[in-house]
């Protein structure tokens, strides 16, 4: 049976026959790998992250790195042409990639990056915004909340002074955009979902 | 439900990359 991980941060989602479960999901580590350095680089340059434990740290990392990566490609998802382009670089329609069995999470995701996109955010908001999803102090395991608490009290403050002052007429775009985290939570127990399956599979 | 961030080796990736950053660290 083939074995297809067509998730875009894989380099080859349609695998060579010969290869076992095993290699597949080791070449798929090794894509994804460079990814997920990238959003802890990240994490380190959010002011107070590194003051938090080590534990803190890593649990903020582990549950949040799908939902900031969601976010950092959500640029990937061509609503208007109805395709997606993988870290490869290769393009899939959104039809060829249901063929491969990512229907559901792929349409939430298509919805999420349509949304997402039409609040047309600036880097600086979008990196700010970045940063208060993966500092959720509601993640479990979280052993100082109240030092992750703070924290993202504060990098919410200063988000909301950020959206507000690029756009002071529209009072609604920073409450749009606090939206979109539940909708992140909603993607990542999805693609939570997928990834055990492929697992159990 | 198991983990699936345990499953993908994300935490030791993370735990890593994180190390990585201490090592860099000027005394």
């Amino acid at each position: 049976k083939d074995i297809v991980l067509a998730c875009p941060m894989n380099m080859f989602p349609q695998t060579e026959p010969n290869k076992t479960p095993q290699e597949i999901w080791e070449d798929f580590s090794l894509s994804f790998t460079p990814a997920v350095r990238e959003v802890v680089e990240f994490a380190k340059h959010i002011p107070g992250f590194s003051a938090l434990s080590e534990n803190d740290q890593v649990t903020l990392l582990k549950a949040g790195t799908f939902e900031v990566l969601m976010v950092r490609f959500a640029s990937l998802f061509n609503v208007k042409e109805q395709t997606v382009t993988f870290i490869s670089g290769t393009t899939y329609s959104l039809e060829a990639l249901k063929g491969m069995g990512m229907g559901g999470l792929l349409d939430t995701m298509f919805e999420f990056s349509e949304k997402l996109n039409s609040l047309e955010l600036t880097a600086e908001e979008l990196g700010l915004f970045t940063a208060v999803v993966l500092v959720s102090a509601d993640r479990s395991g979280i052993e100082n909340l109240n030092s992750v608490e703070l924290l993202q009290e504060s990098l919410i403050r200063v988000l909301r002074a950020l959206v507000s002052k690029s756009n002071p007429c529209d009072a609604s775009r920073f409450t749009k955009l606090l939206l979109k985290m539940p909708d992140l939570r909603t993607l990542n127990n999805m693609h939570s979902e997928k990834l055990l399956s492929f697992r159990i599979d | 439900f198991s983990d699936p961030a345990s499953n993908l080796g994300l935490e030791d990736i993370i735990r890593k990359a994180l190390m990585g950053n201490l090592e860099e660290r000027p005394e």
